[in-house]
């Protein structure tokens, strides 16, 4: 469980503390905390190879939707999200322009109805950790439904 | 009251703002372990927003103490305070999702999970939750998540659509998401082409052996020269040491064998059976 190239050591250590499991209100019983179970991983049954058809349903409700991603990560890459939200077809409201955290260019969005799609500059897969300013600014502006 | 937290360790004085950590129901003998973050803002008007990592199989609590909580930690393992954290606007639910993730469990052994049993089970503790908080049901309410979350998120919104409970719904967000592992896979190529991974031979290869008027596939493709040509592009991509998370960084650890990169590998080329040499245990240069 434990993850490559991540340094997740100080989760491990802190989250598997006597004191830290009491202060949460974990069950003594339960065994040490892992990043990720690989018995979950091994038994699970994937159903759902695209979510095309979970959005278009989703989108015709009164709901708004993001799609962002760091733009330098390869497990889930921008490109495939930036294809899989122009699929969806929806009316597009903004084209493809920067959106800004400090006067800087903080990556690229467009806008289409309902949905958007943005990116983060230089962010990996975790995005908030890795930009942390853009990515609480990204959400802010979503929640508040304002512009990036 | 009986999941509030009122201390942690390592941290000298708690937070202006509350939290909790505890169970909900998941369904029939599944308990899902969350910690509640108020808001920073005006925890009653801002929204409730749950926050769901991926794998599948793996923590949400990576969310909170890495990404994008209130409380981050020092390589030593002591927590700080981040200045970032989204509930600076919203109310961060964190869920560890399935049950067998992280501090989650069930009452029984499952023998298997699957996208519908994790949408159906997030659902119910979503129920679970705001009827353990209902001074929270009438915040909007959003639903977040990464990676594999990009399954579990609008799966547990149609959940949430579809159903009878009465959550007041407004959106929902997915980052470096599963949402098509069609486009995720061929886009991939294009993505590693244009970062320098592999040069114009291979690239070249792959056009011509995989692609048709312009349509690449890379994903089931039959013709065995295309395959002959994935494969060292699939070699170079998982076998040499690259951080697949974070492109220009370094691997923390060095290319070690380690099941978490399993996990995450194991949304992409799932059509091939590659067997590709684990990296041997050192440091990347």
């Amino acid at each position: 469980g434990v993850p490559r190239c991540i340094n997740a050591t100080a989760m491990y250590i802190w989250l598997n503390r006597d004191d830290v499991r009491q202060a949460l209100h974990i069950p003594s019983s339960l065994t040490n905390w892992e990043l990720c179970s690989s018995q979950v991983r091994t038994h699970y049954k994937r159903i759902y190879m695209d979510m095309a058809p979970f959005y278009q349903t989703l989108l015709k409700h009164d709901l708004r939707a993001l799609v962002y991603n760091g733009d330098v990560d390869m497990l889930c890459n921008f490109l495939g999200s930036e294809k899989f939200v122009e699929s969806l077809n929806k009316p597009m409201l903004k084209s493809y322009q920067p959106w800004y955290y400090n006067n800087q260019i903080a990556g690229f969005f467009k806008e289409y109805e309902k949905i958007t799609f943005l990116t983060v500059k230089g962010a990996g897969h975790m995005v908030p950790q890795y930009k942390p300013g853009q990515a609480l600014k990204m959400f802010q502006c979503f929640l508040s439904n304002t512009t990036y | 009251a009986p999941d509030l937290i009122t201390s942690l360790p390592g941290l000298s004085e708690m937070p202006s703002f509350q939290q909790w950590s505890g169970y909900l129901e998941a369904g029939p003998g599944h308990y899902f372990h969350y910690w509640f973050v108020e808001s920073q803002g005006n925890p009653a008007t801002d929204p409730v927003v749950v926050w769901l990592n991926g794998g599948p199989g793996c923590s949400s609590m990576e969310g909170l103490l890495a990404e994008n909580g209130p409380l981050h930690l020092n390589d030593d393992g002591m927590p700080y305070l981040n200045p970032y954290s989204w509930n600076k606007v919203a109310n961060m639910l964190y869920l560890e999702s399935p049950a067998g993730v992280g501090y989650s469990y069930s009452d029984f052994t499952q023998s298997s999970i699957s996208d519908n049993q994790v949408a159906e089970d997030n659902y119910q503790a979503l129920q679970s939750f705001f009827a353990k908080f209902p001074a929270f049901s009438n915040n909007d309410f959003y639903v977040f998540g990464e990676s594999y979350g990009g399954i579990y998120v609008p799966t547990l919104s149609a959940k949430i659509v579809k159903g009878s409970a009465n959550f007041n719904f407004k959106g929902f967000g997915v980052g470096n998401g599963m949402t098509s592992y069609y486009l995720n896979e061929v886009t991939l190529m294009e993505f590693a082409y244009y970062h320098g991974v592999f040069g114009d031979e291979l690239w070249a290869l792959l056009n011509k052996n995989c692609c048709y008027q312009g349509t690449c596939n890379y994903i089931n493709n039959t013709n065995s020269n295309c395959i002959t040509a994935i494969l060292p592009a699939y070699e170079r991509l998982y076998g040499i040491g690259l951080n697949m998370y974070n492109f220009y960084a370094p691997c923390w650890g060095g290319a070690n064998y380690q099941e978490r990169y399993e996990a995450d590998l194991s949304n992409l080329f799932h059509q091939y059976q590659f067997n590709v040499p684990v990296p041997k245990v050192g440091s990347i240069p």
